[in-house]
C-alpha cells in the first residue's frame, strides 16, 4: 500500500486574481505530483493540496517567494491514516460474530 | 443490522455483507439488484426499497462515485438501515415508500473503493485502464453525457479530472445511465460527495441557468435548513457553476437533462480541517444530519409530482 509520510494538505486561500492563476499554474505542473483535494474556484474560496514530501519544500518555497500566504490543514497525513486503520481494526474486532 | 457498528469504516465485503443482512431481515421490503459490473468485474449493486406495485415514481441516491470519498459510503450505509427502520416504525420516509421506491447505490466505485483499502487511500477515480493512456482511472464525475469534455474537466489521463475518452465509456456510469433510462420514472436522484458542506444544482457545464433554477433554489435552501437544524452544521447551496466551478460531464447534469427535475449533488463535511479523512465518529451525526435534509428533497418530490 502507498505510504504517505511526510506528506502534508495546504490551504490557501487566494485574496487576488493573481493568487488564483498562480494556483490554477500550480495544478498544470505534473513533476509536483500535487493532489488538489479542493480546486481553485474563486476569490476567498479555500484551495486544499496533498503535497507528497520530496514537493513540500519547493512548493512552500515558490508560494513565499510569490508572497503567497498558506496554513497547514494536515500536518501529517500518515498520522491520519494510522488512526484511521487502528480505529477500523478495533471496530472489526468488535463485529458479531456471524 | 442491528449490531453492525455504523460508526466505523468497513471494507468493501463488510458493505456487501451489511447489504446482504440487511435485504435477509426485510424481504418484503428491500431487494438487492445488481446493475452492472465494475471495470474489474465487481458487482454494482443497487438496494431496492419498495413497499409494492412496479416502476412506481422513485428517488435514486448514491454514495462513493468518487471512491475517497469515505464518509459517504458510511453515510449511505447509515442510510439504507434508517430507511428500514422508519419503515418499521411508521415515521420519516414511511410515508415515502408509501407511493415512491428508493434505490440506494451505496457503493457506486467498487474498484476505486477496494484500492483505497488495498493500496492507495487517496484514490478518487475508476480503475479502467483505456489505450494510449498511461495512466489509468477516469474521474466518475466527468464521464457523463452532459457537456462531456467541455471546461471544467481534464483531456490528461493522468489528472484527477479526466473525463475519460469518450462519454459514459466507464462501466459504472453506463450502468447507471441503462438504469435509469430503462426506469424512466426516478423524479429525484441526488449524488453524494464529500468534503465542503455544499448542496449542489445543475448546472456545472454552462452558466445558463436550469428553467426550474427558482424551485431548486428554495428547495435548497428548505433542505439546508433541516439538515443545519440538528447540529449547526453550516452548508452553502446553489448551482454548480456559480457555487464551485465550471465542471462539465457531471452526473446531475445529465440526469437533469434526462427530465429528473430534483436533481441534486451534496458534498458532505467538513470544510477542511480533515477533509477526506474525517474520523470515523463523525459518520452518525454526519449521516443523520443529510439524511434530513435527503427527506426534505424525497417529500418535496413527492407532494410535487410531474
Amino acid at each position: 500500500a502507498e505510504t504517505f509520510v511526510g506528506q502534508q494538505v495546504l490551504r490557501v486561500v487566494p485574496t487576488s486574481h493573481e493568487e488564483l492563476q498562480e494556483l490554477q499554474e500550480l495544478q498544470g505542473m505534473e513533476h509536483l505530483q500535487l493532489d488538489f483535494w479542493l480546486a481553485p474556484r474563486g476569490l476567498g474560496d479555500p484551495v486544499d493540496i496533498r503535497v507528497p514530501f520530496p514537493s513540500l519544500q519547493p512548493l512552500k518555497a515558490h508560494l513565499e517567494a510569490r508572497g503567497v500566504s498558506y496554513s497547514i490543514m494536515i500536518d501529517d497525513v500518515q498520522a491520519l491514516l494510522d488512526e484511521e486503520q487502528r480505529e477500523m481494526l478495533r471496530s472489526s474486532r468488535r463485529l458479531p460474530l456471524s | 443490522t442491528s449490531t453492525f457498528n455504523y460508526e466505523a469504516y468497513h471494507t468493501l465485503d463488510e458493505i456487501y455483507a451489511f447489504m446482504d443482512m440487511l435485504v435477509a431481515e426485510n424481504p418484503n421490503l428491500v431487494s438487492k439488484l445488481e446493475i452492472g459490473r465494475s471495470t474489474e468485474n465487481r458487482p454494482l449493486y443497487v438496494l431496492k426499497f419498495s413497499t409494492g406495485g412496479t416502476k412506481r415514481p422513485a428517488v435514486w441516491i448514491d454514495t462513493g462515485i468518487h471512491s475517497r470519498e469515505w464518509v459517504t459510503q458510511a453515510s449511505g450505509v447509515w442510510f439504507a438501515k434508517k430507511i428500514v427502520d422508519d419503515h418499521a416504525n411508521k415515521e420519516g420516509v414511511a410515508s415515502i415508500l408509501d407511493t415512491m421506491d428508493i434505490f440506494l447505490e451505496i457503493v457506486t466505485n467498487p474498484d476505486g473503493f477496494a484500492y483505497t483499502h488495498s493500496t492507495n487511500r487517496m484514490w478518487r477515480k475508476t480503475r479502467s485502464k483505456h489505450s494510449g493512456s498511461i495512466c489509468v482511472g477516469v474521474d466518475p464525475n466527468r464521464n457523463w453525457d452532459a457537456g462531456f469534455g467541455g471546461p471544467g474537466a481534464s483531456g490528461n489521463p493522468c489528472m484527477e479530472t479526466y473525463h475519460g475518452p469518450y462519454a459514459n465509456s466507464e462501466p459504472e456510469v453506463k450502468s447507471i445511465v441503462d438504469f435509469v433510462k430503462a426506469h424512466g420514472n426516478i423524479k429525484a436522484f441526488i449524488s453524494i460527495h464529500s468534503y465542503s458542506q455544499l448542496l449542489l444544482y445543475p448546472y456545472g457545464y454552462t452558466t445558463t441557468p436550469v428553467p426550474d433554477q427558482q424551485e431548486l433554489h428554495e428547495l435548497s435552501a428548505k433542505a439546508v435548513a433541516a439538515l443545519s437544524s440538528l447540529y449547526g452544521t453550516q452548508y452553502e447551496y446553489g448551482s454548480i457553476i456559480t457555487t464551485i466551478y465550471r465542471a462539465s460531464g457531471g452526473t446531475i447534469d445529465w440526469t437533469y437533462n434526462q427530465g429528473i427535475k430534483y436533481s441534486f449533488t451534496f458534498e458532505l463535511r467538513d470544510t477542511g480541517r480533515y477533509g477526506f479523512l474525517l474520523p470515523a465518529k463523525q459518520i452518525v451525526p454526519t449521516a443523520q444530519e443529510t439524511w434530513l435534509g435527503l427527506q426534505v428533497i424525497m417529500e418535496h418530490a413527492r407532494d410535487h409530482m410531474y
